[in-house]
């Protein structure tokens, strides 16, 4: 894997450690915690309560945890070197482009494969405790989705460095500086080549990796087809949505 | 910029999402 043209190897490991670092630090949870907390379940009464919830209530719920999610997102994306020197109007597209991205790729760090459940208010939840949204098909491949990423078996750097791969996405529309983000791109992901030959990976890991980008891009217009329907039959609740959650998922 | 307003507020402040 050759160095991109005037990237000296100690800007690579520089890139790794600041996306390593804002990884961990903007992580809810660590993997630690995450494995302590894998067998609290919600019971069956828990989630028959999660079930018969309004679409309303279920939907206001998720936009506001999405909301928090999204803050770390942020947090993550300023502490990637190279990020902040992006004018703002990219640092924004970006964003808005890439952080369902993340946080489908983050998710799959809080999802336990043995009984198919995920980290959901601070208990683990089956996809049927989300059956009130509406949203079967959008859940359903959500927990594929996690599914499938957690097969990969990504280290907590090859996650830190594919999620920000993933957010300095040059091909996100009305980008100003798109070589300037490719190159950051690029160099992120010798990071990551390099990190996967250091743990002895094969070249097919980071072909799984890259294989569930269109994945991650269907569950996005998914969620944003999801939601805009959702606006049509309840403009009023959607509109008491976090406006975090407005801005990034808006038109 | 309006439009993005909290976006622009979280990019530029410095505190940690703990704070947020």
């Amino acid at each position: 894997n050759p160095l991109p043209e005037g990237c000296s190897m100690l800007e690579i490991e520089r890139i790794t450690q600041s996306v390593l670092k804002s990884h961990i630090e903007t992580s809810h949870y660590s993997t630690e915690e995450l494995k302590r907390m894998a067998w609290t379940l919600y019971s069956p009464e828990e989630t028959r309560s999660f079930q018969t919830k309004s679409a309303e209530v279920m939907w206001q719920q998720c936009a506001v945890h999405i909301t928090n999610a999204i803050q770390y997102v942020v947090e993550f994306a300023k502490h990637i070197s190279g990020f902040l020197d992006l004018c703002q109007n990219d640092q924004i597209i970006l964003l808005k482009a890439g952080c369902m991205d993340v946080l489908l790729i983050r998710m799959c760090r809080a999802y336990n494969p043995i009984n198919n459940t995920m980290l959901f208010d601070g208990k683990f939840a089956t996809a049927h405790l989300f059956k009130a949204l509406g949203c079967d098909d959008l859940v359903n491949s959500v927990f594929d989705l996690a599914k499938t990423l957690s097969r990969v078996q990504m280290s907590e750097e090859e996650m830190a460095l594919f999620s920000a791969a993933v957010l300095l996405s040059p091909d996100r529309p009305w980008l100003t500086d798109v070589q300037k983000i490719q190159k950051l791109q690029e160099k992120v992901y010798v990071a990551l080549q390099r990190c996967l030959q250091k743990e002895g990976a094969t070249e097919q890991k980071l072909a799984k990796m890259v294989s569930k980008l269109p994945i991650l891009k269907s569950i996005c217009n998914l969620h944003i087809d999801k939601l805009e329907f959702f606006r049509l039959v309840h403009p009023e609740t959607a509109y008491t949505f976090p406006p975090l959650y407005r801005e990034v998922f808006g038109s | 910029k309006e439009k993005h307003k909290i976006l622009h507020q979280l990019l530029q402040n410095s505190t940690s999402p703990v704070d947020l």
